[in-house]
């Protein structure tokens, strides 16, 4: 009868010189804090699925990870999410890909598994088939961090095509490298 | 990216991953974290696997599936067969990234060629660890 949770949250280079001690509290608190969610339902008898969803959504809800609430930012400045799940009794698995209004793509990856006849689902007909299946959605500017935001426009600024950035965002770049700095971000050329 | 892998008291295993790609990414670009066998994979009598590095070399090397493949027909630990892929596979790809994994019996494995990576497990005592380095 024993049960077992494990997590990642993106991997890169991620190095200690860099690190605050501020943030690296803050990666180790919601790493437990959703390591223990899933953990409490596997000692209550829930399922494997149930469990990983519920320590997922945690790290999704996060600013801190790459994942829903976090997110990077593509080219086109939006917020592009997928999701995969699996579960290992039957080999059932869901995958959604290129969603942009879906709150947990988790959620959206396990209806896709246990709700259709299909694996994988993207983009905007991915979103019509959350919506019957009342998955929370959420507004696309529910996804914009600010530190994801500069990232981008940083990534924009040394592909050296400023045709690619307004004059706001221009000025924003300029302004940003005190936020921006290594040191308060170590993270963020971990890959995605 | 996000992920995690769990066995329940019916000792059914489960993986699942979650991310918002990568910065900048271009003409509907997708990782390997949707795709099942890359980024993600479980079957009772091997593995279940979450994954996180860079993607387009994850779905070429079939990570996830791969990882559980070679559990099942060498029959090699899990921690083994997760550094044969992680480890030489894709540093030979000159790839970065790694796993989480965890095996039928419950013994969680991390696997990674990068500088760091988030990650965490609760004993079996229910001890929480977790690490970054």
């Amino acid at each position: 009868n024993k049960v077992a949770i494990a997590i990642h949250g993106g991997a890169g280079t991620i190095l200690k010189s860099n690190m605050t001690p501020e943030l690296e509290a803050a990666y180790h608190k919601k790493m437990k804090q959703a390591l223990s969610a899933g953990y409490k339902l596997l000692k209550q008898g829930e399922s494997s699925i149930k469990a990983i969803q519920a320590t997922i959504m945690i790290m999704e809800d996060s600013e801190l990870f790459n994942a829903g609430k976090g997110a990077v930012f593509t080219h086109h400045k939006t917020n592009e999410l997928d999701a995969s799940i699996m579960e290992g009794r039957h080999l059932n698995a869901g995958a959604i890909a290129g969603v942009t209004k879906v709150k947990n793509p988790i959620t959206l990856a396990h209806a896709v598994m246990v709700k259709s006849n299909h694996v994988m689902l993207s983009g905007e007909k991915a979103e019509t088939f959350a919506k019957k299946q009342s998955i929370e959605m959420v507004s696309p500017d529910y996804f914009y961090t600010e530190r994801r935001w500069q990232q981008l426009l940083n990534v924009l600024k040394d592909d050296s095509d400023s045709t690619q950035l307004s004059e706001d965002e221009q000025q924003s770049v300029s302004q940003a490298s005190p936020f921006m700095s290594v040191q308060r971000w170590p993270d963020d050329k971990k890959f995605g | 990216t996000v992920g995690a892998v769990a066995l329940d008291v019916n000792g059914d295993l489960a993986a699942g991953t979650s991310t918002g790609g990568m910065t900048n990414k271009k003409f509907g670009r997708i990782g390997d974290s949707p795709i099942i066998g890359a980024g993600t994979y479980a079957d009772n009598q091997s593995c279940a696997i979450s994954a996180t590095g860079h993607g387009e070399f994850f779905i070429r090397a079939a990570v996830a599936h791969d990882i559980c493949a070679r559990v099942l027909y060498k029959k090699i630990p899990l921690q083994q067969a997760a550094d044969e892929v992680i480890m030489e596979k894709l540093v030979n790809m000159k790839a970065e990234g790694g796993i989480v994994g965890m095996s039928p019996k419950g013994e969680p494995v991390f696997s990674f060629n990068s500088a760091g990576m988030y990650r965490g497990y609760i004993d079996a005592e229910g001890n929480i660890h977790t690490a970054i380095y």
